[in-house]
């Protein structure tokens, strides 16, 4: 077990430390074990330098800073070990315009580096517009979901009449 | 699936390649679809259901409708390049799914035989995902990551070993 | 003590029921003093019930329909005790279009009620535009942060360059 | 403001009457202002803060320039109106100012008299305002309220009374 760990671990630091620079625009970040010197007894901890900024704890991060930062290691591990299905619930909702465009353009190379199957619940039309298609979820009878199938220009009819 | 949270009557989602966008208003049932999945994988807590009980996850009634006494939900794997562990990879598709009844439990079945909650919950950790995956990511979710302590963290790393 | 408590409760739950159906366009909500017959030991439970669903526990509401159930609470409270100053961190972050035309009009209507200044930091253009002025925030010099005044058209540009 | 968080040069917020947006990018610095208020107000937890220890407050520096070894801020109020608590009431405009050094703690003072963290906190208190006012609402907490327990939830009320 703990060969495997370690490997998985340079596997994970190396996508993770790539992942950030992109998602960041710049800057660096890494991966280390910490508490104890056998790996399955030890921690995980995140160094995250966003650009021009001094190394800091990751609680003085900003909220979208925390997100970007969560978004490179989930998908660092990810990498190293693809799943055939991948769900993310409203991820986009602490960034502004220019960071959820860097995050689609992940989107769009994960698709290209996996056979991953992507579901993104997201109220921001940035990202729907970035979307290969949309399902809608209605309560046109209050209190039960249906599904429809929405077309992007659909998307802005449901928005504005969210 | 069906009765299953605000998803009374049947439905069914087929999940395509590549970047699918959900969309919907607040309080419309986006959520509610993405822990369908991760119940029928087996997810076993009922507050990570949002719930205080598991039969929280069952069709509560509606200001038309009456209330059910049972939710079903079915994953649809296609298995035509024959990758699922052996036990299950003699058919083209494989049926996975999990029905609770109204203070009486749940019943998994694979292919229609009746099996174990811990057996659903290996068939899809050998096929790197379940209700615990990190790449189900739910809605508020993303912060904990950071805020959890380095040995929660850990758990992370070795779902990717 | 318990008179003031009592007192105060029935005026925040006043305010509560009434913000909340506007905030929602309908439903019911009220607040219920629980777990002990003395006031001042007693734990504050929080109904809610919007518009054509079945009263049911509050954690099993949505992210959006969480946010306007606590907002409807924060403005209760604020009605019945009345700051000089309220500050909102992005609580416009989970709300789809509607409900952040039904926020913002809520918003106005506290301006009018009270002499309270309200500031809003927000990453919704939508909200933007329905501010009185805009305060712009940006670190030109990586790691520094600077103020700068903005008006409507130069959010767009900042949110733009974002 | 001065040498707080990421302001470290020293930098003026008026707060008009209505509604005033705060815009900016992602970590420019818009809830570190938020931040600014509530520790000049007598905030005493550093965790609250999103730091380690209350030292975090002060600018740590950054690519071009060396951190700083003090920060200091200081909230002006109208006081035309005289409707300050009697002790204060004597001049037209309060200046509640707290400045804090690299280990070596803090020190307020109100209209330049030296008082405890205590007076602060009291004063704000009578306005309706403080740290931890409720219509002071940091970022990601608004959920906080629903999550949290009705026994937590009553102090809130007692804000309120
Ligand atoms: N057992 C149940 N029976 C009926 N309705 C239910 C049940 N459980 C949850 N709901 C309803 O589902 C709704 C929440 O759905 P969900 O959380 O999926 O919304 P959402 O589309 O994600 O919204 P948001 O955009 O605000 O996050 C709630 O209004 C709740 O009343
Ligand atoms: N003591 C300090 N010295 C220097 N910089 C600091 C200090 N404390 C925090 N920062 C920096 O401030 C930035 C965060 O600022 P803040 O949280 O206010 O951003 P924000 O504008 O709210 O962003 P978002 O829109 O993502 O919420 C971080 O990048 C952090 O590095
Ligand atoms: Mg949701
Ligand atoms: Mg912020």
């Amino acid at each position: 077990g703990r060969e495997r760990l370690l490997a998985a671990f340079d596997t994970v630091n190396g996508h993770f430390k790539r992942l950030f620079t992109t998602l960041f625009g710049g800057g660096e970040a890494e991966l280390t074990l910490t508490e104890s010197e056998d790996p399955l007894e030890a921690g995980l901890e995140i160094l995250a330098k966003p650009p021009g900024k001094k190394l800091s704890t990751l609680s003085l991060l900003s909220g979208g800073e925390q997100t970007l930062t969560a978004l490179s290691l989930i998908f660092a591990i990810f990498l190293s070990n693809p799943s055939p299905i991948c769900v993310l619930d409203e991820v986009d909702a602490p960034l502004d315009d220019a960071n959820i465009e860097r995050f689609c353009n992940l989107m769009d190379e994960m698709t290209k580096l996996t056979e991953t199957r992507f579901l993104m619940i997201t109220h921001h039309a940035f990202t729907m517009a970035r979307m290969d298609r949309l399902l809608g979820v209605t309560m046109q009878e209050r209190g039960v979901s249906q599904l429809v199938s929405v077309d992007l220009a659909g998307a802005e009819r449901v928005l504005a009449a969210e | 699936m069906s009765g299953f949270k605000s998803f009374v009557d049947p439905t069914e989602v087929h999940v395509e390649p590549g970047l699918t966008g959900i969309v919907g208003p607040n309080g419309c049932g986006k959520s509610n679809l993405l822990e369908a999945l991760r119940w029928a994988m087996g997810e076993n807590s009922a507050k990570s259901m949002r719930g205080t009980g598991m039969d929280d996850v069952i069709f509560a009634g509606s200001g038309g409708r009456s209330a059910r006494s049972m939710a079903e939900v079915t994953i649809f794997i296609d298995n035509k390049e024959r990758s699922a562990p052996s036990a299950y990879n003699e058919s083209d598709s494989i049926e996975i799914s999990r029905r609770i009844e109204r203070e009486a439990g749940s019943v998994y079945r694979i292919n229609g035989r009746e099996v174990r909650a811990r057996d659903v919950q290996l068939f899809f950790a050998d096929a790197s995902t379940g209700a615990h995956s990190p790449a189900l990511v739910r809605q508020g979710q993303i912060g904990q990551i950071i805020a959890a302590k380095p040995l929660q963290r850990r758990a992370i790393l070795e779902e990717a070993a």
